[in-house]
């Protein structure tokens, strides 16, 4: 494993966790997409399909478990325990403009025709897009909290430290993931407004607005 | 090719 991929899990690992403590600290869900969130707990569920059937680590095994349950923990408090604060008006995001695309291109893309690589194909894609809710509530609502802003900086940082460990593991291993590289990519390009914003603003103590 | 022998990856 590289460095980056490390720094990028555990990068991964700290956007979700500040997700949660946000919310069930501030013991609300204002200002976060339930739709985003919803997403992100189908990528986890169709993605580690593998969880019983093949071992790669207990590393890896832990984070699957990790990611599955932290996901559903979220989306349980944001349409459960804490729905009377969440923004669903906000959250106008038609999930089905990213979710259905996604599952065609997993049908025509995928490493072999089965299930199981048509479902990972299909969680590789739908992950590039689900963070579109979320940043779109945020253009909609004109800002974002400091620690929601934290949670999307680490996020979008995950993906790019993954760019930077399949650069290092082509070199290296020879090692070459076309869809998850393609699919990287463009998440990662999804970030770039926002990363600017983050850099100008958030990190220079001012709230993130995103002006007209 | 590439990408096939496993996702080793998370």
């Amino acid at each position: 494993m590289t460095l980056f991929r490390l720094a990028g899990d555990l990068s991964h690992v700290l956007a979700i966790l500040l997700l949660l403590y946000k919310i069930w600290t501030t013991k609300s869900a204002a200002g976060i997409s339930g739709k985003t969130q919803l997403m992100f707990c189908m990528v986890y569920v169709t993605r580690y399909l593998d969880l019983f059937t093949s071992f790669i680590s207990v590393y890896n095994s832990t984070m699957k478990v990790l990611f599955i349950s932290a996901s559903v923990a979220t989306v349980y408090l944001i349409y459960f325990k804490f729905k009377a604060t969440y923004d669903g008006n906000h959250d106008t995001f038609r999930m089905e403009f990213v979710i259905v695309p996604a599952l065609i291109l997993a049908l025509i893309w995928n490493y072999a025709f089965t299930f199981f690589e048509i479902s990972w194909a299909f969680s590789i894609f739908l992950e590039a897009v689900a963070i579109l809710p979320q940043l779109f509530m945020v253009t909609k609502t004109g800002e974002a909290e400091n620690i929601t802003s934290h949670y999307l900086f680490a996020l979008g940082s995950y993906r790019a430290l993954y760019i930077l460990n399949w650069i290092d593991r082509y070199y290296f291993e020879g090692h070459w993931d076309p869809i998850a590289v393609t699919a990287g990519i463009v998440q990662t390009v999804l970030y770039g407004d926002f990363f600017y914003l983050y850099f100008t603003r958030v990190i220079k103590g001012r709230k993130l607005q995103v002006l007209p | 090719e590439g990408g096939n022998e496993g996702h080793d990856e998370l």
